[in-house]
């Protein structure tokens, strides 16, 4: 599984 | 950051802008689908929960309080301050054939299965068809004025220039979000019929009519 990055868009 | 995104994101709040500020000028929502308005107010809701977890950067943090602000704001004109001019029977779209289908897209794909990430999930997936309910009251009402093509035209080059902007970042960072991608594909392609009448019409001083 892929780890989750943060969402730095918006 | 790159210039894309930095554009994409003014482009955005340029949008929002011209709304609030056609509305509140004219005193009118008339040929504003509140409906999409709702589903904006919902995606950016679902979506920046995050500022309770996670801290980006002050631009971020700014950026994402003035979108749920000003989400609740255009919603609370349109169906509070100037009810009266709200074209309620022309916005007819039914957006729980958007909403639903969202949930249960972001349910089955996402990147984990947290509350977040689901939620910020669907904020995504939503945001993608948001301005449907928009788009059919422009095609069934045959015309919008200036003011609403220039609103349009800025918020669909802001998911435009993200495209740009995740392309540039595949290659300069190796960074790339899937979904996020996909879905601004689509949003960008429900904009195509739109640019072209805007490009081909409005920008030559003429109004958006659509042909009969």
């Amino acid at each position: 599984v892929p780890e989750v990055e943060e969402h730095d868009e918006l | 950051m790159n210039i894309f995104r930095l554009f994409g994101d003014l482009s955005h709040l340029l949008a929002i802008i011209i709304l609030l500020l056609k509305i509140w000028k004219t005193r009118s929502c008339a040929g504003i689908s509140g409906k999409s308005q709702i589903l904006f107010a919902i995606v950016y809701t679902s979506r920046y929960l995050d500022l309770m977890t996670t801290y980006i950067s002050a631009y971020n943090t700014f950026m994402k309080i003035v979108f749920v602000a000003t989400s609740y704001a255009t919603v609370f004109l349109m169906y509070m301050k100037f009810k009266a001019t709200y074209d309620r029977n022309h916005d007819t779209f039914r957006i729980e054939f958007l909403i639903v289908p969202a949930v249960i897209l972001a349910l089955v794909i996402n990147q984990e299965f947290t509350v977040l990430e689901v939620l910020w999930t669907f904020s995504i997936y939503l945001e993608s068809v948001a301005i449907l309910p928009q788009l059919f009251l422009v095609s069934k009402t045959g015309e919008a004025e200036s003011i609403t093509s220039h609103y349009l035209f800025a918020l669909g080059s802001y998911r435009a220039l993200y495209l740009l902007n995740w392309v540039y970042r595949y290659y300069a960072e190796d960074h790339y979000d899937l979904i996020a991608i996909v879905a601004g594909l689509v949003q960008t392609v429900l904009y195509c019929d739109f640019f072209y009448l805007y490009i081909t019409k409005v920008l030559k001083g003429k109004k958006l009519q659509l042909p009969a």
